[in-house]
Parts: C-alpha cells; structure tokens; sequence
C-alpha cells in the first residue's frame, strides 16, 4: 500500500 | 471543505493580487521586501512537491498550487526587474531589506529535520515548508517596523496574508470536529505564524480605527 501521506490542505 | 478554509485561501489569493496590483499600479517597490517575496517562492516550491507525484488532491487545490507558485514568481521577477527600471529604489530596497534571513532557513531546516511526519525527501521539504512560510513575512515586517510608514496597499496585503494563516485555525478546529484529524505540524506552525502577525494586527487595527476616530467630527 502506498504509504505516502496525503496533504489535502494549501 | 469549511467557509474558513476558503475564506483563508482567497484572503491568501488576494493578498498576492494587491501586491502585484501594489507593484503594477503604482509603479514603485517602497517598502517592499524581496527577501520575504523569495521566502515564500521556496515555501511554495517546498510544499508542492506532490504537484509532480500527480496524486492530484482535487481540481481547486491544483490550480491553487499553480497560482500561487506562479504569482509568487512574478512577484520576484517584478522586483527582480525594477533593479534596472527603477534601479533608486531598488538599491534603497536592499539597504532597508536587512534582516538575516540565514537564520530563519537554518532555524526553518533544523525543525524540518527533527519535526515532521515522514522521514522522507517529500515529508522534510513539506515541513521545512511549513516552518519557512510562518516566519517568512518577517523580512517584510522588519522593513515595515523601520521605515515607520508604509504605503497602505502594502500594509492590507500583510493584513490578508495574516488574515489567511489565521483563519486556517478555525478551520483546523472545524475539522478536527468533523473529521476527528487534525495535522500538528501545520497546527503549531500556523499557531506560530498568527503570534508572528499578532503585533501587526494589532498596529493596523489601531492604525485603522486610529484613522476612524479621527474622521469622528
């Protein structure tokens, strides 16, 4: 599973 | 997506069209800091780095990303070009523009390395982005604190900058009661950034009602 985070923020 | 977080992007969005407006209409680069205006360049060019991942959060964060890489550029390029089309103030922008910004990328690093979600070249640059960008207006409020005056547009695009950080609070608050997540780094980075703005906040909103009072008859 791809473990790199998301930042979803700006 | 909460009204905070968009109010706080588009506070974001026009605090870099009034400085570029600040630039074009006016003609003059007084009291800007180009130190602050490379600052942010690397604090976008740090944090985007999943633009090339394409793992696209959505289609608004994308072209947010963009703009605000590409304004943050222009930005500099302006500045960068006054040196010949107004090469007084240029040379006066470096004599004002004096604060060490050595230390707040050496300070910025250090944090990135011992504070971040992922020991990784992505999860470091984004926390180095993170830190950089809550202390990169203070080139700009040292200027700004030394000259004394300013001219009002530049004043109103430091109050949207801060208003932006600030009203990401509310919205780290509103999803951590509706998502149940909340992201620390950029919590306390942000929490950092509106103490940073916190005394500027303070002069303008006496400035501003000092201004009202006065036109009282």
């Amino acid at each position: 599973v791809d473990s790199t985070i998301v930042h979803d923020e700006l | 997506m909460n009204p905070f977080r968009i109010l706080g992007d588009l506070s974001h969005l026009a605090s870099i069209l009034v400085l570029i407006f600040n630039i074009k209409s006016t003609n003059t680069i007084e009291g800007i800091s180009i130190k602050t205006q490379v600052l942010y360049v690397l604090v976008f060019l740090t944090r985007y780095l999943d633009l090339f991942s394409f793992r696209l959060v959505s289609f608004y964060n994308t072209i947010m990303k963009l703009f605000f890489i590409s304004s943050s550029i222009y930005v500099v390029v302006l500045l960068q070009r006054s040196k010949t089309t107004q090469a007084v103030a240029y040379k006066t922008m470096l004599l004002t523009d004096t604060f060490k910004v050595q230390y707040i990328l050496l300070g910025t690093l250090i944090a990135a390395f011992v504070i971040n979600h992922k020991f990784t070249f992505v999860e470091i640059a984004w926390s180095f982005s993170v830190w950089l960008e809550s202390v990169a207006i203070l080139p700009q409020l040292f200027m700004l604190s030394k000259s004394g005056k300013s001219k009002s547009l530049t004043v109103h695009y430091i109050f949207a900058l801060g208003l932006y950080r600030t009203l990401y609070i509310p919205n780290w608050i509103w999803r951590y009661h509706t998502e149940g997540v909340i992201d620390k780094i950029a919590l306390a980075a942000g929490i950092i950034q509106t103490l940073v703005y916190s005394d500027f906040f303070y002069l303008y909103y006496k400035k501003v009602i000092k201004r009202s009072a006065l036109n009282l008859p």
